[in-house]
């Protein structure tokens, strides 16, 4: 038995929003430390990994550990159906093979089930090794996602370094060639709007924009967004979500020529 | 154009 209460259904609302363009079908994988996902897109290029603790939700039942495969499509009509206030509880029998989504109002005037179908999904779970990173961006994510955005309409890749004086973001494409430098800036009067660079090693690795830029669609889950690099890694693109956990990208590095 | 690599050649099955 699984019964899983979110007081901030808008959360879960979020997480798949930004995830379901990216990765079709996933299992959710659910025991008494917490609700997570390991999944990669279909080209086997991004790896999403989503943790939400057991303690950020207001109640959390899981008896024993279960994996859900999930249509992410489909998961996300369902919540689309829930409101932006509303509690969201996940509810799962033993050896079910539905599970279903309830959304309360938060007056409690209104509340809705939804049953959705689970799948079968043979996906391989990947060991990901804890590392030391060369360099750490920590920066506004709506910058991030502004720059990904721009980049994007004049080239499809985007090469990262990091040196001393800061994060550059350069592109080229037919019609010409970007380059956004982001210096350290922590005279700023919210924490959230700082940016942060904590380089042990110069590194610059060359990315695909499209999946920077699938990415960006988590922006709504943290003000603030936070980029790992090494080279000969992929690199980490993490939203943390208040209280609960974190949303990571992983993307495979393109091969410099 | 730069080949793209791809995740299981960095993370291997658990």
């Amino acid at each position: 038995m699984l019964e899983l209460r979110l007081v901030q259904g808008s959360l879960l609302k979020k997480v798949l929003e930004s995830i379901k363009d990216l990765v079709n079908d996933a299992n959710f994988d659910c025991s008494s430390s917490g609700f997570s996902l390991q999944a990669m897109d279909s080209s086997h290029v991004a790896l999403v990994a989503l943790l939400l603790r057991s303690e950020g939700f207001e109640h959390y039942r899981c008896d024993r550990n279960m994996s859900m495969g999930m249509n992410l499509g489909n998961m996300s009509k369902m919540l689309r159906c829930a409101g932006n206030d509303d509690i969201i509880t996940i509810k799962a029998d033993d050896g079910s093979d539905t599970v279903t989504f309830m959304f309360e109002s938060p007056t409690q005037d209104k509340i809705s089930d939804f049953e959705m179908k689970l799948m079968d999904i043979d996906s391989e779970h990947l060991g990901i090794p804890e590392a030391e990173y060369q360099s750490i961006v920590t920066m506004p994510s709506a910058e991030f996602a502004r720059i990904c955005k721009d980049l994007s309409g004049i080239g499809d890749t985007v090469v990262i370094s990091v040196t001393k004086e800061g994060v550059k973001f350069s592109t080229r494409g037919d019609i010409g060639t970007a380059n956004i430098v982001c210096r350290q800036n922590t005279t700023v009067d919210k924490p959230e709007e700082a940016t942060v660079i904590n380089m042990s090693e110069p590194v610059s690795l060359t990315f695909a924009l499209r999946y920077m830029n699938s990415f960006t669609k988590a922006t709504t889950l943290s003000n603030t967004v936070t980029i790992s690099l090494s080279s000969e890694l992929p690199v980490v693109v993490e939203y943390k979500i208040a209280e609960m956990g974190y949303i990571r990208f992983y993307l495979a590095p393109k091969i410099e020529e | 154009v730069n080949p793209q690599r791809q995740i299981t050649s960095f993370f291997s099955k658990a």
